[in-house]
């Protein structure tokens, strides 16, 4: 969605 | 072999309420130290993590750490067929892809027993690290859901503002605008009737509402809600859950274009 960023871009992947 | 034993089947069964709109499949992993979960919602905006601790269970016995995907609709609707005051016990074990919920009424007269098939789900695991946040803000649940609920029939995002003194809501829309503030509240009788401002430094965030209403499906698991908040950050909307662990809802702000 426009100017809702993807979630997993805040935390680090495992 | 997995085994845990819970006083009341209807803690469960009101978890997965809580989150099954949000993410409808999800793998619990459990270990010695308890069962837990993390999962985004389809469309990666925001991302559930529910820990529930060993010792928060009256019987719990995990040999090795051991993953369940299920599919939190087929849970729910097995978790329906609990009684209001049974326990229950949840098992499974490698060799077979199920899990059964066992629940027995207080008098132990009745016992059902309900297998879930399980699922094998691909999902990417996040690491969330223990921020410190600009602001956390407590006040009660019923509260926040009102809150949320209101402003959802005024517009469709939220801007969330918290300064020393109070912590307002604001949304506009097509017929109006709202806002509403809350100032801080510690001289009540019950503690989860405070509302609690602590600020580290003023935050301004928005947030699309339809993902705090869907958070606040989980007021009744908790007297009393924890937002957390940091500039350009997810907010973590957190219910306890008393005495074995928490809900946690992870939501990204919107960002302007």
């Amino acid at each position: 969605p426009a100017g809702q960023p993807n979630i997993a871009s805040f935390f680090t992947k495992r | 072999m997995f085994e845990a034993q819970m006083a009341q089947a209807a803690l469960l069964k009101q978890i997965i309420e809580s989150i099954r709109e949000l993410i409808t499949e999800a793998t619990f992993e459990v270990s010695g130290t308890g069962m837990m979960l993390q999962a985004m919602d389809s469309s990666h905006v925001s991302l559930v993590a529910l820990n529930l601790r060993s010792d928060g269970f009256q019987l719990f016995r995990a040999d090795r750490p051991f993953s369940m995907g299920m599919n939190l609709n087929h849970m729910a609707k097995m978790l329906k067929c609990a009684g209001k005051d049974d326990t229950l016990t949840m098992r499974a074990d490698e060799a077979n892809d199920l899990v059964t919920f066992l629940f027995e009424s207080p008098g132990n007269e009745r016992l059902a027993e309900f297998e879930l098939k399980l699922m094998d789900i691909t999902s990417e695991n996040l690491g969330i690290p223990d921020a410190e946040y600009s602001a956390t803000v407590s006040m009660p649940s019923a509260e926040f859901q009102r809150i949320v609920k209101d402003l959802g029939s005024i517009g469709d995002t939220v801007e969330i503002t918290v300064t020393k003194d109070d912590v307002r809501f604001a949304a506009s829309g097509d017929i109006g605008n709202a806002t509403i503030k809350c100032r801080q509240l510690l001289d009540t009788e019950k503690p989860e009737d405070r509302t609690l401002i602590e600020m580290v430094e003023p935050v301004n965030l928005t947030f699309a509402l339809r993902y705090l209403i869907n958070f606040s499906k989980a007021t009744s698991l908790a007297p009393s809600v924890t937002i957390k908040l940091s500039t350009e950050m997810p907010v973590v909307v957190e219910y306890k859950l008393s005495d074995i662990g928490y809900v946690r809802f992870y939501l990204a702000p919107k960002i302007e274009d």
